[in-house]
Formats: structure tokens, C-alpha cells, sequence
């Protein structure tokens, strides 16, 4: 009966790269339709996030010629995929945060868990 | 028992106006610490709605020098004061967007409900 992370985190995650720049991740969103994007490494780790407030705020500095690692958030509050859906329900109010990735025990992700993803269990019919 | 708009939503909204400038924009985001601006004419009725995603958009297009209303979205969808929680889910869900202004029968804004205000519903001790 308990919704865990698992039932409800989108599975087709777009992953990009530290070296990116701040222009092209912004298409990605934009192609996307969504809002987050994790930063993975070489081997495909979880090493950042990067989201459209960090592009406003690249905006708002005049950076956005830079690079993802220049503004993208390293310290990632993350998911994971047995977690009841109240547990990811308080970590994004914690952290004031609209997404989370869902990763495995070698931190590579396999999911993403947005705050839209959370407020689709309140609509009727659900 | 029922819950409704009125109970979750914010009420200290900030507002802009359509010939400010993108720039300014991403500085009251991030200086608010959210993604979603309501866009007020003159005599403070809403004509639009402008976001971190509009903005990354600008970014991806080139397009960081104009106004909001080059890029804000204008046919937007609203709520009402006596909206049950239920009916605010199913519009964020239909229209795929994270925010709904909330609105009084002259769109004056009232208050802003984002998803992350209904996510915290389902936080563990709601
Ligand atoms: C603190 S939130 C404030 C705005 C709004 N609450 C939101 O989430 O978009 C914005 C910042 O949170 C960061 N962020 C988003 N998801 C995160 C996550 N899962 N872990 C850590 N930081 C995250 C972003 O990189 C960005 O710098
Ligand atoms: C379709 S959503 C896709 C990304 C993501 N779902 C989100 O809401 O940020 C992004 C677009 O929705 C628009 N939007 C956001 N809230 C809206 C609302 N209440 N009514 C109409 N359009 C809205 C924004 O202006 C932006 O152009």
C-alpha cells in the first residue's frame, strides 16, 4: 500500500557533464520540458546538480558563458529506491529543494523524483 | 477536513510588470528563492507568468537582453481561494507546469501555490 521512490520516479533521466557549458545544458532543459538535470562523472557517478534557478542565476551575475561545475551544486541530497514517498516528501522540504535523484549504492542515477512527480498523488483520481 | 487553496498557499507574493527587465527578473528569483513571478499590469491584474524555465529558455535562445514580456507565458492558469487541494493537483498535473497563481474574481493575485507547497503535504508528520 506504501508508495515508494521506485512507483513513482521517472526512469528516463538526461544526465550531462561537468564541462558542458551553462548554454547547452539550458537547451536541454528547454527540449526536456523539465527543470533538473543531474551531473554525472566519467564512470557515470552523481557529482552535482544543475536546475533552472542556477541558470537565473547565472543569468542574474552575467555568467552565462561559463561551465556547469562553475554554478551547478555539488553537495546533492539524494533518493533512493526503497524510500517510502514521505521520506522524499521531507527531504525536499528540508532542503527547499523541487527534485531529487534516486541513485544506487554506487551512486549512479536511476531515477529522478520531482515536487511535480509528488503533487500528481494529490490530484483527484489518484 | 477538506483542504484548500487559501490554506497553502503563500500569501507575500512577489509581482513584476511586463517591460522589466530579464535580467532583473532572475535577480528577484534568486533573491526570493523561487522560480515563479506572476506578471501585473498597471492596475495590478494578472497578464502573465514568468520562470526559471522562461528564463533558461532566454538563455538557450540568446535572448537575455529583452523583457519579461518577450518571454513570459501569457494564457495562465489559475486558482481560486475556495479551490479544493484536489483540483489544484489535477491543473498543475494537466498543464505540466510546478506554480498557479491564486486569484480574486477582479485577477488580483492573492497568494502563489507551487508543487512544492502540495509535496510538503505528503511530508512524513503532515
Ligand atoms: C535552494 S533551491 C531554491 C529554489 C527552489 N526551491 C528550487 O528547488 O528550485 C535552488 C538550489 O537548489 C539546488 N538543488 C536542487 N535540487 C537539489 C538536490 N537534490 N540536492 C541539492 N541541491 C539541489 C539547485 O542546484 C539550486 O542551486
Ligand atoms: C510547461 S512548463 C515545463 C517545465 C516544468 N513543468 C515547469 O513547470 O517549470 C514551463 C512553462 O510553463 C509556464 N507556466 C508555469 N506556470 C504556469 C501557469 N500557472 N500557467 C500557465 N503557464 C505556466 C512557464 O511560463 C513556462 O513557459
Amino acid at each position: 500500500r506504501k508508495k515508494r521512490a521506485s512507483q513513482i520516479m521517472s526512469r528516463q533521466v538526461v544526465v550531462v557533464r561537468p564541462y558542458e557549458s551553462i548554454r547547452d545544458v539550458a537547451k536541454n532543459l528547454i527540449k526536456g520540458g523539465f527543470n533538473h538535470l543531474p551531473v554525472v562523472s566519467e564512470d557515470d557517478k552523481l557529482v552535482g546538480i544543475i536546475t533552472s534557478w542556477d541558470i537565473s542565476k547565472a543569468v542574474a551575475n552575467g555568467l552565462v558563458d561559463g561551465k556547469v561545475e562553475d554554478i551547478m551544486t555539488t553537495k546533492v541530497v539524494c533518493a533512493f529506491e526503497d524510500d517510502p514517498i514521505e521520506t522524499v516528501a521531507h527531504k525536499l522540504k528540508k532542503y527547499k529543494i523541487s527534485a531529487v535523484p534516486v541513485v544506487d549504492s554506487e551512486r549512479h542515477v536511476i531515477g529522478m523524483i520531482t515536487s511535480e512527480d509528488m503533487s500528481k498523488l494529490l490530484a483527484k483520481g489518484e
